[in-house]
């Protein structure tokens, strides 16, 4: 699995070029390189964990990113994400739903067994989204080996309507 | 001790032993108050329990408890988080997990300031030792708050305080002594101390020009001012002073808009300069 061999040269080819990870062409063309490394090595990565995190992070700051349409070539193929008995393809523009089949493949008993939990809540409805921490400095990416930074569970985020309110007891 | 309401309500209290701040299918808040001055009916908080309750693969059941001088940063069975990991995190350091679970505790201060958060509710929850006295705060969307508010049962949070129990901040602070609650003192009176090293020893209520330049000190305005003269002219104990700064910022930092709510009033109910 040379899923670091693909992380470095990521990491190289961001530092050398000098583009900040933002919604820009720059950063999408390395985004697109790195998406196709991952995926030249996805059949020797198969139940790699470091490798799974990585491919979702990709995928996730392509969408955060918008590569697909700012350009940077065509988008990574879209892993589609089981939401209340649907597929519900996160990139409108996938190539081809059966890579993105066989992709699902090597997660789906992960996210089925989160989607169906959301499945069996009550009125509280989780979401299987999976995004990071956007203040990190480039060339500290949190993508190797253990190293990998997750911000919120895909399961059990309060959905509800955003208003809050302030309830407080104190002093004498 | 002093309530602010989900709805809003600012009020003052005896509520003297166990009461439910909230009580509904998701969250249970209980305290128990103790008198802070023997022969008066000011009370403060000396025991706080929160249950998270389960019921959904998302939400473990959690209870937490706090007791002066016992703020842990754990829940009663020793764990600091719960709930399902996202998956493939479960190789990912304890550190890292902690952010990622719907329900974790913060030790903000050790032994004196934590922070409950549970995610599939959008709550947060604080718990404080201010001098001898706990203090709680908590921010929860207004469906889940509202949850139950129609349904019998006490819940201050929901309801406020019964009548009965509600104390009027503004006899002390007026000291008009007209409509003053009897057990009220006025400033400057004398009450055996509960709280000071030695029993016997008298407690004097703080006069209101101390009250007022201590309270200041803090910036404090509008209620929250109030309340902080009342606790010093009751008790003569100036960390009720922190207590109501605590207070203040809590809800300044739970609230997006609380800076709104409150007036930038920085007198006193009832001061000469309060135009």
């Amino acid at each position: 699995c040379k899923v670091d061999h693909c992380t470095r040269q990521f990491q190289q080819a961001a530092m050398m070029s000098g583009v900040r990870r933002g919604p820009s062409p720059a950063f999408c063309v390395i985004l697109r390189q790195y998406s196709d490394c991952l995926r030249s090595t996805a059949r020797s990565c198969r139940g790699h964990l470091a490798y799974h995190s990585t491919i979702t992070l990709v995928q996730n700051w392509n969408g955060d990113f918008n590569c697909s349409y700012i350009g940077g070539g065509s988008a990574p193929a879209p892993l589609p994400i089981k939401d209340n008995g649907r597929f519900r393809n996160h990139d409108h523009h996938s190539t081809s739903n059966l890579h993105a089949a066989k992709m699902e493949d090597s997660y789906s008993n992960d996210k089925t067994v989160t989607s169906s939990s959301a499945e069996r809540t009550t009125s509280l409805e989780p979401t299987a989204r999976v995004y990071v921490r956007p203040e990190k400095p480039l060339n500290s990416l949190p993508i190797t080996g253990t190293n990998v930074v997750m911000e919120a569970s895909p399961a059990c985020t309060y959905q509800g309507r955003p208003e809050v309110t302030h309830c407080s007891f104190y002093g004498d | 001790p002093h309530l602010v309401t989900f709805n809003g309500d600012f009020q003052t209290c005896k509520v003297a032993g166990a009461w439910p701040l909230i009580d509904n299918a998701y969250l249970a808040v209980s305290v128990t108050n103790e008198a802070v001055v023997p022969g008066s009916a000011a009370t403060a908080t000396t025991k706080i329990t929160i249950i998270i309750k389960g019921g959904s693969d998302c939400a473990p059941e959690r209870t937490y408890e706090a007791a002066v001088d016992s703020v842990p940063a754990s829940f009663v069975d020793g764990s600091q988080w719960g709930g399902p990991l996202p998956p493939g995190s479960s190789a990912l350091p304890s550190s890292a997990l902690e952010h990622l679970v719907p329900v974790r505790i913060v030790d903000k201060e050790p032994g004196r300031h934590v922070e409950i958060h549970a995610r599939h509710l959008g709550a947060t929850l604080i718990v404080r030792q201010v001098g001898r006295y706990l203090t709680f705060a908590a921010k929860l969307p207004r469906d889940i708050a509202q949850q139950g508010a129609g349904r019998e049962g006490l819940q201050l949070c929901v309801k406020g305080c019964p009548a009965s129990e509600r104390i009027d901040v503004a006899t002390v602070l007026l000291g008009t002594g007209h409509g003053r609650h009897p057990s009220m003192p006025s400033s400057g009176r004398f009450y055996r101390s509960q709280t000071s090293e030695s029993p016997s020893s008298l407690v004097k209520g703080m006069t209101r020009d101390a009250a007022l330049a201590l309270c200041r000190e803090y910036n404090l305005t509008d209620y929250y001012l109030d309340s902080c003269m009342f606790d010093l002219m009751t008790t003569g104990d100036p960390s009720f002073s922190l207590a109501a700064s605590r207070a203040q910022s809590d809800y300044l930092s739970l609230l997006p808009d609380a800076a709104y709510r409150l007036a930038n009033r920085t007198w006193p109910l009832g001061a000469s300069g309060s135009s």
